[in-house]
């Protein structure tokens, strides 16, 4: 299973629809401070399911809404999309968030749950995957977990 | 289930003792159990000593020191069950030249199984990627991609 | 004192809001009183807005950005009442090569009336320095301290 | 005021005492992972009087002093010295801790208690000076300082 592409539509910094494929091997991101780098990782955390905004850096749902610049007006809503690829099929999963306070999940052609996406992740053996995204400064954290998440992590390998 | 957990645990434990070897040029290290009687609810620990040293609270190693250990233990579980993704967000920020070569040396090894998508600064970690893309605000507050041709690795979006 | 608080801070707001156009090559910064009728008690903020970006929380700005918003309020009181020394151990991993040169600059006015400890593993950071020592553990576990000269700027210990 | 040089003894990765002259300007130190440059940030904390071990990575007052290595035995105590210019003056403080629990304040040529040591460092205008000492990973905190915080840097600056 591979993740092919992302697409970022409306989060933070990224208002305009922005497609970035993923190929295997090695992609580096790079640019100066402040380009919206670190906003890429925030929208794979949030479209595999994180639930507190604290994790994505903001205080409030809204923070994740391309709040507008200089030269652009802020949008109503944020939608990001992930395409998997799995041998021949191509699994889709998305995420939208409205200013109103509404949330959608999507997989592949329909409307569903947070929770379908949290299940079919885990049929895809990518449950739990939130550990292997490391965000700013927490690497470092991976040494200081609680006896009991060290655990966890032997077992989902498992 | 018990029988999976220890022979997963076993194998991890083996690969996180080889993987800080690598990274740290020597050194001790070991993932424990705290009650290895206790395999269903026992929680784990790591002790990490580096070459020369003598084995010191975690706490008290050095920011670089302490990201080789947790690289150690991740690329442990990846040797184990490879992840399909990972990405890294300036993990290499707080690492030396040589450690970083270290580091990428794993990457180079384990990207056939896992892709990973690493956030850098770093020039080195930069020549070892496949493809790079740039983030740019050139018009203010709004961030746009661009894909990079490497010299010798040229590659489209 | 409520007259020397005042004094004080207006001088440092002004400062504050100068520095991180530096910093930031532009941009909107304010410190405020939260109650400024309680000049005895009020508590500060800090807003800050970069270039062409609207006001947002603070948390939402990256890491880059929050070290030069941290570095512009500081700099705003060593200007107003220098510190007899400062110690930064790797304030530049999460600056890019443009805001380190920046930064730099800023220390190269500051340092007339501050001695500044830099820890560093950047090369541009390392050229503007006056002095040198490395520390090695040659000796493993063991670190010993040596100077170092630079080229056209010959020191000794 | 400057400081004029340190010397730690037995501090940490530093079993020998090692003195650090400092010059006007600008000194960087550099050296690879683990060498003990932050263990030198760690000892001006501490010389300027820090109680919490934690703020210096320990979790015993014992994680200072020197543990062995390899090559050589566990040291029973440690000391850190500290030599500031005033115009014509030379000021010294000077902390030691011992493996039994004992802790010793020296200003100048005797022993005194941590207050002392705090008073002259008030009298030198560094009194609260650790807000102006920043470990790794710490500048980033001053802009998320708590407002009450933020004002008492103004309020020791006025
Ligand atoms: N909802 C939003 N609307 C508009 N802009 C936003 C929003 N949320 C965050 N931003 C902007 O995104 C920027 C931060 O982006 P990001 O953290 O991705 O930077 P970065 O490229 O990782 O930088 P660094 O190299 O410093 O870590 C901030 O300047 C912030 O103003
Ligand atoms: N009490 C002690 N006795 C002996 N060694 C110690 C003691 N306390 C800490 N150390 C050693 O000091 C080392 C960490 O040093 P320090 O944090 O200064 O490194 P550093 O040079 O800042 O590295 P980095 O560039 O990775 O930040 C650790 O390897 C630790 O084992
Ligand atoms: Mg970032
Ligand atoms: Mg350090």
């Amino acid at each position: 299973i591979y993740l092919d592409r992302l697409e970022l539509h409306g989060f933070k910094s990224f208002p305009d629809k922005t497609v970035i494929k993923l190929h295997q091997g090695i992609t580096a991101v790079i640019g100066p401070n402040g380009c919206g780098k670190s906003n890429i990782v925030d929208s794979v955390l949030w479209v595999m399911g994180e639930q507190k905004i604290k994790n994505l850096r903001g205080e409030n749902n809204e923070d994740l809404i391309f709040n507008g610049s200089s030269s652009k007006k802020p949008l109503g809503m944020t939608e990001v999309g992930a395409y998997f690829s799995k041998e021949d099929e191509e699994i889709y999963i998305a995420r939208r968030f409205f200013r109103d306070g509404e949330s959608k999940y999507i997989l592949n052609e329909r409307f569903c749950r947070n929770k379908d996406i949290q299940d079919m992740l885990f049929q895809l053996r990518m449950g739990g995957t939130n550990y292997f995204i490391f965000e700013q400064g927490s690497i470092e954290k991976l040494v200081s977990l609680k006896p009991s998440e060290k655990r966890m992590l032997i077992e989902e390998a498992a | 289930s018990r029988v999976s957990f220890s022979e997963a645990f076993n194998t991890i434990k083996e690969n996180f003792l080889k993987n800080f070897k690598i990274l740290f040029e020597g050194g001790e290290a070991e993932l424990c159990l705290m009650e290895p009687d206790d395999l269903l609810e026992t929680g784990l620990e790591i002790k990490a000593q580096p070459p020369g040293k003598r084995l010191l609270n975690l706490k008290l190693l050095s920011g670089g020191e302490k990201t080789l250990t947790s690289l150690a233990f991740l690329f442990a579980l990846f040797e184990y069950k490879p992840s399909p993704f990972c990405v890294f967000d300036e993990v290499d920020a707080s690492l030396d030249e040589a450690n970083i070569q270290r580091f990428l040396k794993f990457l180079h090894k384990l990207k056939e199984k896992t892709q990973f998508l690493i956030i850098t600064h770093n020039f080195k970690t930069m020549e070892e990627a496949d493809y790079i893309y740039g983030i740019s605000m050139n018009e203010p507050g709004i961030s746009t991609i661009y894909s990079m041709k490497m010299t010798g690795k040229e590659k489209e979006t």
